[in-house]
């Protein structure tokens, strides 16, 4: 089918929080989230991997801005989620490439994928939805990675403002 | 804001296959959808959190009756990819909330993954969307998932085929 990608999305000033090593276990993602949601903290993207020994790790983005909020929202939550650690990163931007009509990922990821490679940008998470493949990247490539990606799939860039 | 949760969406025959501790650098995601682009599988979910060590896992996801098609593909790409061990899974479902305007994922997370953990649901993979929350879970599961999620969100439920 034809694989249309329309455009280049992406989100400078993000950050990651991983819980790391989880209880992978029926309501540790409600205990995570729960509390996040009532503090009113504006999640993007959450990411769970398979776990291994009865574990998992639990990254969620959001922009850095709202990493106070976030940790203060966990903080005193560390008996009922039993996270071995913490991890904080607001050193990553957000690229996605997004597609209409993608039957299947591979094509769209492989070509991403490679773009990034070949600028020897490493990719730090990957989540994917019907229209967007999306990583989390070091900020200081995103020019570089939003460049490459777009000519890679062919597109227009805007000017920079 | 309003959040509008639109829909439950499920996939039954789905399966995942994880690479287990794939080197953490550049062009490795390019090594693994490389192959699976020029087989032509047809890959829904791609998720990567981050690594340790130097490692990382990579899970993909398919229909289950793509899987040969899957191994095939990657079969010969293990010293070029450098996985430590491919694990196959045939056994899970795919279910996700659909929310129009979803300003953060935390609050339809939550409330989603309290419905899961109230029906005793182990929840093994998440990714998310700017329309979705997805999940896998252990296909003889998905009914009442389906079930309690519609009830979680105050939803009609198509009545069965
Ligand atoms: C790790 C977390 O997702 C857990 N498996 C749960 O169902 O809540
Ligand atoms: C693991 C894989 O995503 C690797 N970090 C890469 O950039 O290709």
């Amino acid at each position: 089918e034809q694989n249309v990608v329309s455009g280049i999305a992406y989100s400078r000033d993000e950050a990651k929080v991983t819980l790391v090593k989880v209880p992978d276990r029926p309501g540790i993602a409600a205990s995570i989230f729960g509390p996040l949601a009532r503090s009113g903290v504006n999640v993007d993207m959450i990411v769970q991997n398979i776990g291994a020994d009865g574990m998992t790790d639990m990254t969620f983005s959001l922009g850095k801005d709202e990493i106070a909020k976030a940790t203060a929202a966990l903080e005193g939550e560390k008996a009922a989620i039993g996270w071995t650690d913490i991890v904080i990163d607001d050193t990553v931007a957000k690229v996605s490439v997004v597609g209409i009509g993608m039957r299947s990922h591979a094509g769209v990821a492989s070509k991403m994928f490679n773009a990034l490679a070949a600028d020897g940008v490493n990719i730090k998470v990957i989540t994917t939805s019907e229209i967007k493949v999306s990583v989390l990247i070091d900020r200081r490539y995103l020019e570089l990675a939003v460049r490459s990606l777009h000519a890679a799939f062919g597109l227009e860039q805007e000017p920079a403002a």
